[in-house]
């Protein structure tokens, strides 16, 4: 947007374009485009430059104050379970928090939980070895919740700090897979308390509307309490994920930045605000 | 659904006398809504409105007891005839192998989706080899190996090797044994890697597929269009595979690909089960996306 021009129809539909384009949603960015439009009637902003700045602060005020950290146990492990649908980027999003973790000097210990796609395990089995962490596996078509629980009591035996539990993709709308999730989570808080400390839907940054059904649908599966936004070094901005704060409250926590370990980063809403305008 | 909300609408636009031009684009109004929240394209969407506009100004719609219904047959027969023809199924060579190229960004079903196809042609009465072209996914050739094995279809893999002399190593094996019909399923990548664009340009260079398929996940949002576009322009596409349709999500995406590119939607996948994959049929998509 040139910066200096008054505002005119032309400018305004040009940010509306943008912010659906960033998958906002059209809701959403209607409702944002009618405050500005008051703002703008009101005087409260003048210029081009006032509209992008009146935009930006509207969307970043959403996340004054709100927690953004992982929920860590005051007493190890630690349990991280993350759930999320088909090739959404679980797996090798697990691979970067654990090596996150292990960077820090903690103990880290994976829970090959997805028993069913071909070559989960293995897959798995790769990253742990390669960020330095140890591995609980089953064999193909075991039980997960099984493996889950395995995890906890290896976890418990050794000392181990952190324990984050891989899952089998799943669309949300296919009922005994979500019933599955739930069950893996009970044997989880029954063999720990409190656990699992933390529950992260890793949803694809190419998604459209559709991760708004995805979290819903989860958080009631199994009270999704953070997102994992991957593959957000693509062209697509993930702007879905502010879009459903008005009716699904998940704070983005993560954000993946590539297929390596290290690419990884704590979710920060300003630079993705920010982000969204270019 | 767009049918309901649309009916009443213009029910109550009728309500005020004659239909206009002003009053059946605030129709559209609710149309636009539903399309963008079906993820289909911003610019794709302003397209459509545009040419649904000029035919629902028509006679037809403006002396209609039912200008709800006129209108939704309208945009109906738009999307169709945009999406359409009904999905192509593949063809094979007659005696020299056919060569099938899956393409696409990270995670949207290509590995799934080969093993598809390659039992969709063993079923055809054709010989197929699954190739494992991804040598960077950690398991990836091991995913593929497991689902060859499940369908009794051989697959060529090597031990480290760059992807494009794979490929090319990988079709005159196939010849030497009598494999005619070879589906290459490459790495995920994203349309803006310009090294791995240009591997995806290699592999075709040296083996020059018959069908080059773009894999495309049917929950992609707005970024389809540039996703399509970016992989088209690098390699002419002949056809897209919409995959994970066995969800509720909308699919516009099938419309976007097609709009921005002119490639038609060959299959679709319906489940992670290697059965799993329809011919797609462009008014079934039309009703999805309208809801
Ligand atoms: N570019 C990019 N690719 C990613 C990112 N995260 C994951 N991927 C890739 O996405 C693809 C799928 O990743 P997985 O970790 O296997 O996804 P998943 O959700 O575990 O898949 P399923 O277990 O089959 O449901 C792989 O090719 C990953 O390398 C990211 O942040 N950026
Ligand atoms: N529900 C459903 N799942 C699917 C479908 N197609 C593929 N999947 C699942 O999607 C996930 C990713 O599939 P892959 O075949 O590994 O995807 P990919 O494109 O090869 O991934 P990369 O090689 O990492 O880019 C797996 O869990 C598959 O089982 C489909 O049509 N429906
Ligand atoms: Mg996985
Ligand atoms: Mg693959």
């Amino acid at each position: 947007f040139a910066l200096g021009q008054t505002i005119d129809e032309h400018l305004l539909e040009e940010i509306e374009a943008a912010l659906i384009e960033a998958d906002m949603g059209v809701k959403p960015v209607g409702r944002l485009m009618e405050e500005l439009r008051r703002a703008c009637q009101s005087g409260e902003v003048t210029d081009a430059a006032g509209v992008k700045g009146h935009l930006k602060a509207r969307l970043k005020e959403r996340f004054k104050g709100r927690k953004l950290e992982l929920n860590m146990s005051p007493t190890p492990p630690t349990v991280i379970m993350v759930a999320g649908v088909n090739g959404s980027g679980k797996t090798t999003s697990i691979a970067k928090l654990g090596y996150m973790f292990a960077r820090e000097g903690k103990q880290v210990l994976l829970a090959a939980g997805d028993t069913f796609r071909a070559a989960a395990v293995e897959q798995l089995e790769i990253w742990a070895g390669r960020i330095g962490a140890q591995i609980i596996k089953h064999q193909t078509g075991a039980d997960p919740s099984a493996v889950a629980y395995d995890a906890l009591e290896a976890a418990v035996a050794r000392g181990v700090d952190v324990v984050i539990v891989d899952t089998a993709g799943r669309l949300h709308t296919k009922q005994n897979l979500m019933s599955e999730l739930g069950k893996m989570k009970k044997v989880l808080s029954k063999r720990i308390e409190h656990a699992p400390h933390e529950v992260l839907l890793v949803l694809d940054a190419t998604t459209g509307q559709n991760a708004i059904s995805q979290a819903r649908l989860f958080k009631e599966a199994v009270d999704i309490t953070g997102i994992f936004l991957a593959k957000l070094d693509g062209t697509a901005k993930g702007g879905v994920v502010l879009g459903m704060q008005d009716e699904i409250k998940i704070p983005v926590k993560f954000v993946g930045l590539g297929e390596k370990a290290e690419d990884i980063q704590r979710f920060d809403p300003e630079g993705f605000i920010d982000a969204l305008f270019d | 659904s767009i049918t309901k909300s649309l009916e009443t609408v213009f029910d109550r636009l009728r309500g005020k006398g004659r239909l206009t031009r002003e009053n059946i684009q605030e129709g559209l109004r609710e149309v636009r809504t539903a399309l963008l929240e079906a993820d289909v394209n911003y610019k794709v969407v302003k397209d459509l409105i545009q040419r649904v506009t000029e035919k629902a100004v028509g006679e037809e719609v403006l002396q209609s007891v039912t200008p709800g219904q006129q209108v939704i047959k309208i945009i109906y027969d738009e999307l169709v005839g945009l999406m359409g023809p009904v999905g192509q199924p593949l063809t094979f060579q007659e005696g020299n192998p056919t060569v099938i190229m899956l393409v696409g960004l990270h995670g949207c079903g290509k590995t799934t989706t080969a093993a598809k196809l390659a039992k969709l042609a063993l079923s055809k009465g054709r010989k197929p080899l699954l190739v494992a072209a991804d040598v960077q996914r950690p398991a990836a050739v091991e995913q593929l190996k497991i689902l060859g094995k499940q369908l009794g279809i051989p697959v060529y893999s090597e031990n480290g090797g760059q992807p494009p002399l794979l490929c090319e190593k990988a079709v005159e094996h196939a010849i030497k044994n009598g494999q005619n019909t070879i589906v290459l399923d490459t790495a995920g990548r994203l349309h803006i890697d310009e090294e791995l664009m240009s591997e995806l340009r290699e592999i075709k260079e040296r083996t020059k597929p018959h069908v080059i398929l773009f894999v495309c996940d049917a929950m992609t949002g707005q970024d389809a269009v540039n996703s399509a576009k970016e992989f088209n322009s690098q390699l002419e596409f002949d056809g897209a595979i919409l995959t994970k349709l066995d969800g509720d999500t909308r699919g516009g995406a099938a419309l976007s690909v097609k709009a921005v590119t002119g490639k038609p939607i060959r299959y679709v996948g319906v489940g992670e089960k290697l059965e799993m994959l329809e011919e797609f049929y462009p008014d079934r998509m039309a009703s999805r996306i309208l809801g």
